[in-house]
């Protein structure tokens, strides 16, 4: 939520721009959407009309390059080298950061080995080097570095861009969560009425047995 | 009437009256009466202060003063402010050490524009419950003749966690000599077996207050700010794993008692011998030990479910 | 709107909070124990 916030007014900002701009004037300003340190979101950029409409169009490389930022990994970057135009250091990095986020998204123990191979990091320390101060720094992830087993544990990562048919996905997680939490606290209601309803029971049968006592006790007097 | 309306009525009691509270100290109503003062109030800002502080203590008993006034038969406690003391339980005056930091911080007070004077002091009896020990007794009852009007507040952090909620008692003392007319009604608390003895001879040299809190409108608003910050701890902890020493410690004493108890049953075979009266104390004694272990038990079931209810919650739901 | 999409879907990813055998071994662990204790009390009770 956080990351969200900080984006928030990039994104509007950008937006505007991609909406004033004329599609042969895109690219500088994608150049800098994609380069910016604090932008990791790029679903609304894509979705401005001037963006969308370089689809077939000679600029339709631009239109993949923000696609790759929206939803690819530097490993799609990489096989797709030869098509794509050159990133500058800054795209980059970025590219890099938001495959640290596809990571976590499929798994909250990321094994070093995986994390040097996807993201080009010769060994370990410029690894670390990279998730502290490139990915924790900048926000978008928390987590531990388990030096002795090689891992990085996520506990938070920021969300990316949605990738079609991932909606769906997300519906049936949170049906399944609502429905969860509802049979819960339909369980504790039930349980919240037995115990009372025992509670009543037991404090009846007390009486009774006292009552009996009572009783026993005069008729023997 | 209006949320302004409301917040005003609410914020008044931070109102400090000074020509009320001097002519109230003159008048000194509860010099006729021991039982004046029945209540206490309790700022939200001086409870959370007291609690932290005696929770830091971890085991060793900590105290600390409380500042505030008085209102008829009520003692308003505004805030709280720790001593450099600890193992208040171990001296007779232990309040003794940190004369100089008293006087020094109430004299910074009045100079801040903090007009409120002491009426009371506060400790902690970390796992034992709250009530006054003989130490306790002694040091309230001087304090009563030298600084009335004054409170005596206990506070047991270690209960407040695995009870979920602040186990805290104020209670003043009677005069020396005197003999209440009826036996105060208290709420039932387990007491360790090696302090039953120090609670039992004194208990009736003091009574207890009604507790209730009050917060400001800033309070209330920056209480909001903290609910899901409180809701994150609360969802984080578990007191099955942070209280556990305690309860072994619980269950240690459970035993101790039970075995006492079985003692004593034991040379009740001279049944017929003994006086009706003893064998209703050991009936009772008994029934103590059924209620504590019934306590022990509700905690521990409780700290389970929660921790059940949280599996539940966010363990059971996958992409 | 895409910024509450992008909060939902990191929310998504952090379930299950813990999943792992070790967890599941201490929680039964736990569980039992504390069943344990309380059949003990009831016993003691009567």
């Amino acid at each position: 939520m956080d990351i969200e916030q900080k984006q928030a007014e990039l994104i509007d900002h950008f937006v505007n721009q991609a909406s004033t701009l004329k599609a042969s004037a895109i690219w500088p300003l994608i150049i800098e959407a994609t380069s910016h340190p604090s932008l990791f979101a790029f679903s609304e950029i894509l979705s401005t009309p001037t963006v969308s409409e370089l689809e077939g169009t000679e600029n339709s490389l631009c239109l993949d390059v923000l696609r790759l930022f929206a939803h690819g990994t530097w490993s799609d970057y990489k096989s797709n080298a030869g098509r794509l135009p050159q990133l500058v250091p800054d795209q980059v990095l970025k590219l890099k950061q938001l495959t640290v986020l596809t990571l976590a998204e499929m798994n909250k123990v990321l094994p070093y080995d995986q994390l040097m191979q996807e993201l080009d990091v010769a060994n370990v320390r410029e690894l670390e080097d990279f998730l502290i101060n490139e990915c924790m720094y900048a926000g978008i992830v928390r987590g531990k570095l388990d030096q002795l087993r090689r891992c990085f544990e996520v506990q938070f990562a920021a969300g990316r861009d949605l990738r079609p048919g991932q909606l769906g996905n997300m519906l049936e997680t949170l049906s399944n969560w609502l429905a969860t939490s509802d049979n819960l606290l339909v369980s504790i209601q039930e349980k919240i009425k037995w115990a009372d309803s025992t509670s009543e029971l037991d404090k009846k049968h007390q009486k009774d047995v006292e009552d009996r006592v009572e009783e026993v006790k005069k008729s023997l007097f | 009437t209006t949320s302004t309306d409301t917040s005003f009525l609410s914020d008044a009691i931070f109102h400090y009256d000074e020509a009320a509270q001097t002519k109230f100290q003159q008048e000194k109503p509860w010099s006729n009466d021991p039982n004046y003062f029945r209540r206490v109030k309790i700022s939200a800002l001086a409870l959370l202060k007291m609690v932290v502080h005696a929770r830091s203590g971890g085991t060793i008993e900590v105290m600390g003063l409380m500042q505030g006034k008085t209102d008829g038969d009520t003692i308003i406690v505004m805030d709280a402010f720790a001593l450099p003391v600890e193992g208040t339980e171990t001296r007779v005056n232990a309040q003794a050490d940190a004369y100089e930091y008293m006087v020094d911080y109430s004299q910074t007070n009045k100079q801040a524009g903090r007009l409120e004077n002491a009426v009371g002091w506060y400790h902690s009896h970390p796992g034992y419950g709250c009530w006054l020990s003989g130490i306790d007794v002694s040091t309230q009852m001087l304090n009563q003749q030298f600084q009335e009007p004054f409170l005596a507040v206990v506070i047991d952090p270690t209960r407040t966690v695995s009870a979920g909620k602040v186990e805290i008692g104020a209670f003043r003392t009677y005069p020396e000599g005197y003999k209440p007319p009826d036996d105060p009604v208290s709420e039932y608390q387990t007491i360790p077996l090696n302090k039953i003895e120090d609670f039992g001879v004194h208990c009736k040299q003091y009574y207890s207050l009604d507790i209730t809190y009050f917060k400001s409108s800033l309070d209330c608003h920056l209480l909001d700010l903290l609910w899901n910050k409180y809701w994150v701890n609360t969802l984080s902890s578990s007191p099955l794993l942070g209280n556990g020493d305690y309860v072994a410690g619980q269950i240690s004493d459970l035993a101790e008692k039970l075995e006492h108890a079985e003692s004593q049953l034991a040379h009740s075979r001279l049944g017929p011998l003994m006086a009706p009266q003893r064998k209703k104390d050991e009936e009772s004694q008994l029934a103590k030990i059924t209620r504590d272990s019934a306590k022990i038990t509700v905690e521990q079931v409780h700290g389970l479910m929660s921790q059940v209810i949280k599996d539940i919650l966010f363990n059971s739901v996958r992409q | 709107e895409n910024s509450l999409l992008r909060q939902v879907s990191s929310l998504l990813r952090r379930l299950p909070a813990i999943e792992s055998e070790k967890f599941q071994d201490d929680f039964l662990m736990e569980y039992n124990d504390t069943l344990l204790i309380a059949y003990l009390a009831m016993f003691t009770n009567c």
